[in-house]
């Protein structure tokens, strides 16, 4: 799969969908 | 004769990875045998990989004797309610739980050895109307229950001899979670798929719950059995029970699909379907690393490796029945095929 299939990928998703999420 | 029957079968373009008939476990007391799982016991001093089994009423620990042989070694008594699940905790010694309940879970025990006054003890964990439960690293369990209002997904903690009085909850989504997977690498990241076809993603640690994608609609009541996070992207390996054939994937078992969870996109790495010829749509199956196994409508148990998407060894159905059980034990390649009436095959993948 390429990243344009799958929008701009993070290595961190965990931290930062942490940050981002209610409490 | 019994013996060449229990013998898998080689599919063609097969490699090395083949299933060897181990050991036979029979249970000549067993009514009707519901599941079969691994765990570690350890008695005076000495740690032994042990099989466990359940029928409805009762759980029996069974130890490897000589020459391929097992000796049960305790037998827990249940009450009224039936035993419907076996669920391991792993990396934990001397503790195993169980699901109970008629239709759906009910009741969640604790069945657990005490080394220190040699005795085996059962506790209750849990009642409610449960949906979905999975044993977690570090001696915990996850369970999602429902009440007519709200649905309540709970984290619980075991000692090495009972539950933990303080419990964790997890923000629910608004659907049913149906399964659960521990993000593999990522200790505070659990996994679930829910009842409209969702992939839900909490933090355990926070109890947060990140992220919902959606599966698609090809496949409808995905089940979740693994997941890990590899370059940014979380790979999760699905089941499709209700499944239908199609042309171009054949009758998908278990499907690998990568997500982006910053963008909730996806798309499928893998599919594992039976090879042609080969009847048979997906009962029940597990999945361990690279590896997973399940049990067809027609009686066998069929092998893949996940990473190729290839079926890689078929065992046919036993004489005068079928597989109903088929499970990877908690360490090493080893496979556990139950019959109904008790009987337990260990096959070396």
């Amino acid at each position: 799969c390429s990243e344009s299939d799958l929008g701009p990928i993070s290595l961190n998703w965990f931290e930062e969908l942490s940050a981002e999420a209610l409490p | 004769d019994v013996a060449e029957q229990l013998t898998p079968v080689l599919l063609d373009g097969l490699r090395e990875e083949t299933l060897q008939l181990e050991s036979k476990l029979e249970d000549s007391s067993s009514s009707c045998a519901v599941d079969v799982s691994t765990m570690w016991w350890e008695a005076a001093g000495c740690r032994e990989l042990c099989v466990v089994t359940a029928c409805e009423s009762s759980v029996s620990l069974w130890k490897p004797l000589a020459s391929d042989c097992w000796g049960k070694v305790y037998t827990w008594q249940l009450g009224e309610i039936p035993v419907i699940q076996i669920v391991p905790l792993p990396d934990t010694c001397n503790l195993v739980c169980i699901a109970l309940g008629d239709l759906e879970i009910g009741e969640i025990r604790l069945l657990l050895y005490s080394s220190e006054n040699d005795s085996f003890k059962q506790s209750l964990v849990k009642t409610g109307n449960i949906k979905a439960v999975l044993g977690l690293k570090d001696r915990r369990l996850v369970s999602s229950s429902r009440t007519v209002q709200e649905q309540q997904v709970e984290i619980v903690s075991f000692s090495e001899t009972r539950r933990s009085k303080d419990g964790q909850t997890l923000m629910p989504p608004e659907e049913t979670v149906l399964a659960f997977a521990e993000v593999e690498g990522m200790r505070d990241a659990l996994l679930g798929t829910t009842a409209v076809n969702s992939i839900v993603v909490w933090n355990l640690k926070t109890g947060q719950l990140l992220k919902k994608m959606h599966v698609g609609y090809s496949y409808p009541a995905s089940i979740c059995h693994r997941a890990y996070s590899d370059s940014g992207l979380l790979f999760v390996v699905l089941s499709h029970p209700h499944a239908k054939e199609s042309e171009s994937c054949g009758n998908p078992a278990f499907r690998v699909i990568a997500f982006n969870p910053k963008t909730a996109r996806s798309t499928g790495v893998m599919f594992s379907s039976l090879p042609p010829g080969h009847a048979g749509r997906y009962l029940e199956g597990d999945v361990k690393d690279a590896s997973a196994a399940a049990v067809l409508t027609s009686g066998a148990v069929a092998v893949w490796d996940l990473l190729l998407g290839r079926c890689t060894a078929l065992l046919p159905p036993p004489p005068a029945g079928s597989w109903a059980l088929a499970r990877w034990a908690t360490t090493g390649a080893c496979l556990l095929a139950g019959q109904r009436d008790g009987t337990v095959c260990l096959y070396r993948y």
